[in-house]
């Protein structure tokens, strides 16, 4: 449902950002990494290639313009803030705050991504 | 749902579907719910079945001919003594009363386990990540490892320490006699739905030993109004009573119950909340505090009452959890079934915590790390030995005699033919 999507997302953002981290490496390294470690029994290592190709370049870019987890997943759509609630957030709000860096991510990424998701 | 409108894959859909629902093996050819195919509800979660092509064959049944011919229960135990010519179930097992252990539960009882090395990235590896599909094909859980039914070394840190074992232990007759009937989200509204799933006779079947727990989803739920979704203590009355009526209607006579009341969750919290969470050790960012907020607010938290930062809300869980263990604790002392006897105990997890400091721990190394709600390993580990030495102080006569025979069995079958 949407909000496991939104946590695994989350997750899946955060280890992203912390491999390239421990390895001293890019995102999209990091991304080709996480793939590399997954088993390729019931095609998760396959699943997780086509969801790079899909999500990983609009990531690794928010990634690479100091957004946070929190902020890429709602910036793809996969976690949403419902009217009149306030945004769901594992870590700290940046400086900047949640509203203004979703805003910017989401000029970052194109409308295309958001039709990506829609349809997966 | 797409996906399994295809006709070809339709039919294999709706048995997946049904497997899961029912909690029943998914590869099972005789029918018997006992399988040699581990996972999906296999062995890990009830005895290897010996033989999945007779329905008739399967752990827990009282032996056909004392099995002189084949090892019509699984144990292991068959044949015949070619020195005096008696079969060595005969010999070995006879009048030792002999049962198996069934465990009604949820995601603790099932062993509900995020390894921590998928979400920590200094430890992550191909290895780290080769139980996946394993993990997956048991919903998350480790039956094989738990407190009542474990079997295998643990591979995911600590001990294997169980009440199988120790019952095994005590009777070797007992081998493969264990059934972990549990889901994750069990409680008492669904008991009933899944004891549906567990296998015993009153006609063929040796009697059992079941344990009623339900640690917690009496109390938690992700609801912003959680208190309101809470169950009732009548309600939970009503609830566990049609479940043992179920159970008198199936379980051979001579069976014992044993209902455990619901954990303090308050210990979550307590021990937790401002330690960091394995997806903020990295950075120092994301302490347990913040994780429960996040899962709060979105719903997801599988306990929003004691996974709260408000203390009163807490109190309240931790209160109305309380009152549902009295209530179990009042149904074991009123009710009398004519197939088992019921006995209540408090959930140990004040003694294990004892137990664990006094060996040097520290609480909060007894919850599951990714998580931050379940018991973990050792804390399964150290249960299982805290509850088998009440039962023994306290109603021994649930767990049988001690076997005489137990080296004999040992010298002459030695594995049983493993797990």
């Amino acid at each position: 449902n949407k909000q496991h999507s939104c946590i695994g997302c989350v997750l899946v953002v955060s280890i992203i950002e912390q491999l390239a981290q421990v390895h001293n490496s890019t995102e999209k390294e990091a991304l080709e990494r996480l793939c590399s470690y997954l088993p390729a029994k019931l095609h998760l290592q396959g699943a997780c290639i086509l969801i790079a190709e899909i999500f990983g370049p609009h990531i690794i870019e928010l990634i690479e313009h100091k957004m946070n987890p929190d902020v890429v997943c709602h910036s793809i759509g996969l976690c949403k803030r419902k009217a009149g609630q306030p945004f769901c957030h594992l870590y700290p709000p940046t400086k900047m705050g949640f509203n203004v860096a979703i805003k910017e991510s989401e000029r970052m990424v194109a409308n295309q991504l958001k039709e990506n998701v829609h349809r997966l | 749902s797409g996906v399994c409108s295809l006709p070809f894959l339709k039919q294999l859909c709706e048995k997946i579907q049904l497997l899961i629902r029912c909690k029943l093996p998914f590869e099972d050819l005789d029918g018997d719910k006992f399988s040699l195919y581990p996972t999906l509800r296999g062995y890990h979660w009830r005895g290897r079945d010996c033989d999945d092509v007779q329905a008739s064959v399967y752990p827990g049944r009282r032996p056909h001919n004392w099995d002189a011919d084949k090892d019509s229960n699984c144990n292991g135990i068959w044949g015949v003594d070619p020195k005096d010519g008696i079969a060595y179930e005969q010999k070995f097992c006879k009048g030792t009363e002999s049962k198996g252990i069934i465990l009604l539960g949820d995601s603790a009882g099932a062993h509900f386990h995020i390894p921590p090395e998928w979400v920590t990235a200094s430890q992550m590896s191909v290895k780290a990540f080769s139980n996946l599909p394993e993990a997956f094909a048991n919903e998350l859980d480790w039956p094989q490892f738990s407190g009542v039914t474990g079997f295998l070394n643990a591979t995911i840190g600590g001990w294997t320490e169980s009440l199988y074992l120790y019952l095994r232990k005590r009777n070797r007759c007992n081998h493969r006699d264990y059934q972990n009937i549990s889901k994750n989200g069990g409680s008492s509204n669904n008991v009933l739905e899944l004891v549906k799933s567990l296998a015993r006779s009153q006609q063929f079947d040796k009697p059992a030993f079941v344990i009623f727990s339900m640690i917690g989803n009496d109390v938690c739920n992700g609801y912003p109004d959680t208190v309101e979704h809470m169950t009732r203590p009548e309600q939970m009355r009503t609830n566990v009573m049609q479940a043992l009526q179920y159970l008198n209607g199936l379980l051979p006579k001579g069976s014992h119950v044993l209902l455990t009341g619901l954990a303090d969750g308050r210990f979550l919290w307590d021990n937790l909340h401002d330690r960091f969470h394995p997806l903020g050790q990295l950075n120092k960012d994301v302490t347990y505090e913040h994780f429960y907020s996040f899962l709060s607010c979105l719903q997801s938290a599988p306990c929003v009452g004691w996974m709260s930062a408000n203390a009163t809300l807490r109190n309240l869980t931790s209160e109305r959890a309380l009152q549902l263990s009295s209530a179990l604790k009042e149904l074991a002392k009123s009710e009398k079934y004519a197939n088992f006897d019921v006995f209540y105990m408090d959930y140990p997890l004040k003694e294990v915590a004892e137990m664990w400091q006094k060996s040097g721990g520290e609480a909060w190394q007894l919850i599951e790390p990714v998580d931050g709600f379940h018991p973990n390993q050792v804390a399964s580990a150290l249960g299982a030995r805290i509850i088998w030495k009440k039962i023994l102080r306290e109603w021994p006569h649930v767990l049988g005699k001690e076997n005489p025979s137990k080296d004999e069995i040992i010298a002459v079958f030695k594995d049983q033919g493993g797990h």
